[in-house]
């Protein structure tokens, strides 16, 4: 997080007003974004917002289009979709809305107002833009589920180094609140991804709404939200793998599979996992990988595996059978595999396993960083 | 993606987004031949900002990310 140096409110009571709406949703939802946009920050920090609906508030909220009256105009549908000003007297802290854009209320059509105010007013209570790309005030619009939403730990970082921690005991005890969602960091030795696959040469590494993407040439991968790709795709999958028959990549979450063909996702999908063959009794994968050499694809479930002819677009007979008796030493769960140089990977918890497929037999142990450099 | 230098419409929207982002600013005064320019330097420093590969040049995928809505606010601090 990064703030805006020597700028914050002098006291916790801060006072805000509406100054006019926008025609993309109702006084109702347009106030009730706002107002949930605020408690965002007050809900971890000592803040206290108060509506008032004449005369000066510190925070100021108002829909423009073009030149709106400060030095900042607006560029139109797109672009730049809002702005705020640090914490100060007169134009400080107040919160400017680009009317050119559709604004709603709860759904994934246009941005969501209550997503992009609560960014706003980040700025509003001293915060500058932050370069963590699961931080609330990295600069990027990303649609996340507002129902769901819960301020990312980078911010809460961020405003209580402001204004300190909410110092107000939890009125429902019973209802702790939910932790802080943290970015993951591929330093980390205990880092278990969630699912692994090769995209064209790159190389993509899945965990919770983020995946790091690396190139062929093994720079720095780079890590973002999945849904800046993909916002149809779900956070938190289960497997991917990259089929060179088809060119695809197919990605599973529960009893669901997308495709994507390069970046994107193919028509028709999601689809049920059973259209590729798997028994009705498989209701989840784990874990699945393209074997070059044989044309097959393999998914793991617990500790068995299927094979399935991508040729002949079915399961293979004689499956499933358990892991252990394909991979020897491979006794604990496969989380994620894939295949590079021809040799295969499967990852279990934090560490990689690496296969010879030609002799099955056990290589290396190695580290979960060995293809994500720290 | 598809490796295609950028358009007269992406510098364009480069330069407004460094300046506008990055404080990029008119270059005045002697150019050094071998330092790059500032307006390279500035891509670089948007490129680390967002995690992109730093090539100080404006490769697509630097690009697919200067035309990601916004929020309007600078990433750097502008000199007051």
């Amino acid at each position: 997080f990064t703030t805006f140096d020597n700028h914050k409110w002098q006291t916790n009571r801060v006072t805000y007003r509406i100054e006019n709406y926008t025609p993309d949703m109702s006084v109702a939802e347009v106030d009730n974004s706002i107002e949930r946009a605020l408690q965002v920050w007050a809900k971890v920090s000592p803040l206290r917002f108060t509506r008032i609906y004449s005369g000066i508030a510190d925070i100021m909220i108002s829909f423009g289009t073009r030149n709106h009256g400060d030095s900042y105009p607006f560029d139109g549908p797109d672009g730049t979709l809002a702005h705020a000003f640090a914490p100060g007297a007169g134009i400080g802290g107040d919160a400017h809305f680009d009317d050119d854009e559709s604004f709603s209320f709860s759904s994934t059509r246009g941005y969501n107002l209550f997503l992009v105010a609560a960014h706003e007013f980040g700025h509003s209570l001293g915060l500058s833009h932050s370069n963590d790309p699961g931080a609330l005030m990295f600069p990027v619009y990303s649609y996340t589920d507002p129902r769901t939403f819960s301020l990312p730990r980078d911010d809460v970082n961020g405003i209580q180094y402001i204004y300190g921690p909410n110092t107000d005991l939890n009125p429902n005890p019973d209802k702790p609140d939910p932790t802080p969602p943290s970015t993951p960091d591929a330093c980390d030795p205990t880092l278990v991804v969630d699912a692994v696959t090769t995209l064209r040469g790159d190389k993509m590494f899945f965990k919770g709404r983020f995946l790091w993407r690396g190139d062929p040439q093994g720079n720095k991968p780079v890590l973002s939200l999945i849904k800046n790709y993909w916002p149809e795709l779900p956070d938190n999958i289960n497997a991917a793998y990259e089929s060179q028959l088809s060119d695809r990549v197919f990605l599973f979450k529960d009893s669901q599979v997308w495709a994507l063909y390069g970046y994107d996702i193919v028509p028709g999908y999601p689809k049920n996992l059973n259209s590729l063959g798997l028994p009705r009794t498989v209701k989840k994968v784990d874990a699945a990988m393209y074997d070059e050499d044989s044309r097959k694809t393999l998914f793991f479930v617990d500790d068995n595996y299927y094979s399935y002819d991508e040729a002949m677009k079915r399961m293979d007979k004689g499956f499933p059978k358990r892991v252990d008796e394909g991979f020897p030493g491979m006794t604990s769960k496969v989380t994620a595999a894939f295949q590079v140089r021809g040799f295969t990977y499967l990852y279990s918890g934090s560490y990689m396993f690496e296969y010879s497929m030609r002799t099955r037999r056990q290589l290396r142990v190695l580290g979960n960083n060995y293809f994500l450099p720290c | 993606l598809p490796i295609s230098p950028p358009s007269e419409e992406d510098e364009a929207l480069a330069e407004t987004y460094l300046k506008r982002f990055f404080n990029l600013t008119e270059e005045t005064g002697p150019v050094f031949k071998r330092r790059p320019s500032q307006r390279s330097r500035k891509v670089s420093e948007m490129q680390s900002f967002f995690g992109l590969k730093v090539t100080g040049t404006l490769d697509a995928e630097t690009v697919m990310m200067m035309k990601k809505p916004r929020c309007g606010v600078p990433d750097v601090q502008l000199s007051r």
